[in-house]
């Protein structure tokens, strides 16, 4: 495991832990995509069904169940918990899953490496992960303040991404062999969909002024 | 390797 891997898993689990922070601290999921969460859910669900079977190391093992447990915890709290679910920005968050997850489950069934359920379902997984940010994206420009732990929630899962696309530069030029198309194409899409972010991000941060995004 | 056998990333 090469460093930018580390880094973006890393990145990934703070957050986790930033947006946790926000919703068990604050008691406030305000601009949080709930569909976005759900999606993430499924996404875990649906990838780390060889928790048992497919054994890595401790590591995966156990980042595997934080990111199931974490991600499940936040939609519970969005939709169940009496202080937090009514901070959630219902009428802004209008974006259906099923707009996401039919096209990917269809994709998943024409592009995979092996028609086996599991596999099948990972390479959803693999699919419905690079486009879940969307509704958080577009819940985001419709959002007039955001918050700086949303903004950050949002920056760190897009620097994670970022992180393991360099992951996968050292590990081609260091491992013979070593390819995984679908992983790469969808990771690429998915860095990809926070350039914008990123853009507005960087620019208010320089100017010392609060995250907006045009409209 | 192929793109089944790489499934050692989270």
């Amino acid at each position: 495991m090469n460093i930018f891997r580390l880094c973006g898993d890393m990145t990934h689990l703070l957050s986790v832990v930033v947006l946790l922070l926000k919703i068990h601290t604050i008691k406030s999921c305000a601009g949080i995509s709930l569909k976005t969460q759900e999606l993430y859910a499924l996404v875990f669900a649906t990838r780390y069904l060889d928790i048992f079977t497919h054994h890595v190391s401790l590591y995966n093992t156990v980042m595997k169940i934080i990111f199931l447990g974490t991600s499940f915890t936040i939609v519970w709290y969005m939709r169940h918990h009496k202080v937090v679910r009514q901070t959630y920005d219902k009428e802004q968050d209008t974006f259906k899953h099923y707009m996401l997850i039919i096209p990917c489950f269809a994709l998943a069934l024409l592009i995979k490496t092996k028609f086996t359920p599991l596999e099948v379902l990972w390479t959803f997984s693999i699919y419905l992960e690079a486009v879940a940010i969307f509704p958080q994206l577009v819940l985001l420009q419709r959002t007039k303040n955001i918050d700086n732990l949303t903004g950050n929630y949002v920056f760190l899962l897009g620097a994670y991404r970022g992180l393991y696309l360099l992951n996968w530069i050292v590990r081609y030029f260091t491992e013979k062999g070593y390819r995984q198309w679908i992983t790469w194409i969808s990771g690429i899409v998915q860095t990809a969909l926070y350039a914008d972010f990123f853009y507005y991000y960087i620019k208010c941060w320089r100017n010392n002024e609060k995250l907006h995004l045009p409209s | 390797t192929n793109d089944a056998d790489v499934k050692d990333e989270l």
